[in-house]
């Protein structure tokens, strides 16, 4: 929340259009109705619903409720401008700053305004950038593309967290939370608000009288490096680094740093899947696999590579396996090996086969894990291999037992 | 100039200006053992969660390129 504990003091609040260049002139000021602006981008009734949804957002958790007025001066003035767009903060054209919001105040406090430079669409396919999907060729390279910039940016997404600002939240360190200040592309159908902006917006306004309206998903948290029992979904290398994944989340850490650094995935591969079961790198081709359920995505710096993602059958895997819990390639051998269930898999990067001898039970390769592997990666000559919360630490020559560790090991608690 | 052609010092300069309060000339003569841009560019970093350096490395590069909301993290209720 804003240092100065900025709030509405009343729970019933008005919205409206208005152009913003004209209700800085007194003309307008003194009973000229404004002409209502809408986004060259979009429908009006897109618009609308975009807005309207961004708003029940924050309704639909606290006593605050919204209605539209068409005349005189609204709480909340919404608008769309570019660059010097009478409020002496200017937009700065395509990309960079997408909108900003005013702090609850009479006047100018509670306004959102987006910048008309930018491309706002009303839903993107689920969820990721379409021009992404198709895939790049292996030889591209280079500097990230800004998320979804060809497609545009869900305007329902970025009125939610600029609404945000107009209720009185300032912005969130939490990679998770709607008020984070980088735009995260997600599905508008699916969205629910973050526990993070849950928590920020009761402490102003107190929760919604009439609860819920229905049995909803739970508000979801973002999973935090110090949680003792924290399972990960999959860890593996990337170009001297280690990624950790965790649900809709990863921590990178450079091996030289003992800091991680906590994103969400879809900031990095908006194509990649969310809650991914299992990720290896394979260093040799630069490219780093990402498995869910039957289907695996390979990606060479932030690109998706042509013609992923494919089934895990190019792994060599069975039709009976339905999903694989974690991986990891002995650079040195060139085996990959897959964890599904109690068994393990070695798949021969040179042959392109399973070996033969394959599947066997884990524990006839690595005696002491009994439990299931959730996780796993080589680094240095080590395989390190969670089952849980624990992680055994093997010497990849001679499958010795070195070390049990914990997460922290790795991804250390700041 | 578009965000992604700035050079990156300019870039950095930029962004710390438009969501850290940054100005390039304070008109102090004290000696100070931490640059200005330096001292943003740690608070950016502690924010974003980023390896606090005081340097523009590549994380703190990659972070001020992404879209974002136009209000300051710092300063924000200065807006009101």
């Amino acid at each position: 929340i804003f240092g100065d504990n900025l709030k509405w003091q009343k729970k019933n609040l008005t919205y409206r259009w208005v152009d913003p260049h004209r209700r800085l002139r007194p003309a307008v000021l003194l009973g000229e109705d404004p002409i209502e602006n809408y986004s060259p981008d979009m429908s009006q009734a897109e618009v609308d619903q975009s807005i309207e949804m961004a708003l029940q957002v924050w309704a639909g958790v606290t006593p605050l409720r919204f209605s539209r007025v068409f005349s005189g001066t609204a709480d909340i003035m919404v608008s769309f401008g570019r660059q010097s767009h009478g409020d002496l903060y200017p937009f700065d054209g395509p990309q960079g700053t997408l909108a900003h919001a005013f702090a609850p105040a009479p006047g100018i406090g509670g306004d959102a305004h987006f910048d008309e430079d930018e491309l706002f669409t009303f839903r993107s396919e689920e969820g990721q950038c379409p021009h992404l999907d198709a895939g790049v060729p292996e030889t591209l390279g280079g500097a990230p593309e800004p998320v979804c910039a060809a497609t545009g940016y869900v305007l329902f997404l970025v009125a939610a967290h600029e609404f945000g600002h107009s209720l009185g939240l300032s912005h969130s360190s939490d990679p998770g939370a709607l008020m984070f200040p980088i735009y995260t592309h997600s599905n508008p159908d699916s969205f629910v608000l973050p526990q993070d902006d849950v928590r920020g917006i009761q402490s102003l306004y107190g929760p919604n009288p009439e609860g819920p309206l229905g049995p909803g998903p739970e508000p979801p948290t973002t999973p935090d490096a110090c949680d003792s029992k924290l399972v990960l979904d999959a860890v593996t290398t990337l170009r001297g680094e280690i990624y950790f994944f965790k649900g809709r989340f990863l921590w990178r850490r450079h091996t030289q740093s003992s800091i991680p650094q906590q994103s969400l995935i879809a900031n990095f591969w908006p194509g990649a899947p969310d809650e991914i079961d299992a990720a290896v790198e394979r260093r040799s081709s630069d490219r780093v696999f990402l498995f869910k359920d039957r289907q695996v995505w390979a990606f060479r710096g932030y690109d998706l590579v042509a013609g992923y993602p494919k089934s895990i059958s190019s792994f060599g895997l069975p039709g009976a396996v339905k999903k694989v819990d974690a991986a990891l390639l002995d650079e040195e051998s060139g085996k990959m090996l897959f964890f599904v269930d109690r068994m393990l898999y070695s798949y021969d990067e040179a042959t392109e086969t399973l070996e033969p001898g394959f599947p066997q039970r884990v524990d006839r390769t690595f005696p002491d894990i009994l439990g299931r592997v959730t996780a796993a990666f080589e680094y240095r000559g080590f395989a390190y291999i969670y089952s849980g919360p624990v992680m055994f630490e093997y010497s990849l020559g001679s499958k010795r037992l070195f070390r049990l560790l914990d997460n922290s090991y790795f991804l250390t608690c700041t | 100039l578009p965000w992604e052609t700035m050079p990156d010092e300019e870039l950095a300069k930029s962004y710390l200006k438009s969501f850290y309060n940054f100005r390039e000339d304070n008109g102090s003569a004290v000696r100070r053992a931490l640059s200005p841009l330096s001292q943003k560019l740690s608070e950016m970093q502690r924010f974003f969660g980023l390896e606090i350096t005081g340097t523009l490395d590549p994380a703190t590069l990659e972070v001020m390129r992404k879209p974002r909301c136009g209000v300051p993290d710092g300063k924000i209720s200065a807006f009101s």
